[in-house]
């Protein structure tokens, strides 16, 4: 049996809206420590790792562990049918061929079912080594989404330069080009306006605008977002859940031909 | 001219 409930659907809403536009369908895998999604998009040129720790949850019970493949499609379709307070349970049982969602209103006078058919799929792992990074930056995750979307407009990659000073962001195209610099912020009473930057060495790397714009789908998730970089490997960035996980884009840079 | 890599140029399959 496995079961596992929320208190309000809503954080499991905008982890649904984070993925939908990178993943068609996913293994969840279930055990006691949590449930836990590693997949790659299609080209595998970026790959989603979401984390949701069991004790972060209101009623966690998972007797076996079990992978459920679903479809991201047909999931985000049903969590948009909750409330976003409405208490949300996901429930199978040992070797299931369908999970069952619970929507439950917060005056308990609405309830409602969703079963979604399960998909076999192959497990794919990554291993992803623990990387000690050149360039580990903390900022807004809303000026993080508004400069992606920005500079999109000007070419297909942005290049992200990082130093002591802080971070610049650029795009060139045929239209002409831009830049965003941010500096680090020197004392911010906000934590949530902070720039904070801990390089060890300066880094320079190039990614496609396309995947950028869909981690920012996280932005609801988290007001800050970790970006962390090291010369000539994937950028990793990261959002925080909440007190209950993490979810963490990793994308391929683009090279030099 | 830059060239899009996959992850698989960075991770092993495991």
């Amino acid at each position: 049996m496995f079961e596992a409930r929320l208190a309000q659907s809503a954080i499991l809403k905008k982890v649904l809206e984070a993925v939908k536009d990178l993943l068609t369908e996913a293994t969840f895998e279930c055990s006691d420590s949590g449930i836990q999604v590693q997949a790659m998009d299609n080209a595998h040129v970026s790959l989603v790792s979401l984390n949701l720790r069991s004790d972060g949850f209101d009623k966690y019970r998972c007797d076996r562990n079990l992978s459920m493949g679903m479809n991201i499609g047909t999931m985000t379709k049903i969590l948009r049918c909750a409330s976003s307070e409405d208490t949300v349970t996901l429930r199978a049982v040992d070797s299931p061929d369908n999970i069952i969602f619970i929507f439950e209103s917060q005056n308990k006078e609405k309830l409602a079912e969703y079963e979604m058919k399960l998909i076999n799929m192959d497990l794919e792992h990554l291993g992803i080594p623990e990387t000690m990074y050149s360039c580990v930056v903390k900022m807004p995750s809303q000026e993080f989404a508004r400069i992606c979307r920005d500079l999109s407009q000007f070419g297909e990659a942005i290049t992200i330069a990082c130093s002591k000073e802080g971070i610049k962001f650029s795009a060139a195209g045929d239209y002409g080009n831009a830049n965003v610099k941010l500096a680090q912020t020197a004392d911010s009473d906000k934590e949530e306006e902070a720039v904070l930057i801990d390089m060890q060495e300066p880094v320079k790397l190039t990614f496609a605008c396309r995947y950028l714009n869909s981690f920012v789908k996280a932005t609801p998730l988290c007001a800050q977002v970790k970006l962390s970089m090291s010369s000539d490997v994937p950028l990793v960035c990261e959002y925080q859940i909440g007190e209950i996980g993490h979810i963490r884009y990793y994308l391929a840079p683009k090279i030099d031909d | 001219k830059k060239k899009q890599t996959t992850l698989t140029n960075f991770f092993k399959k495991s």
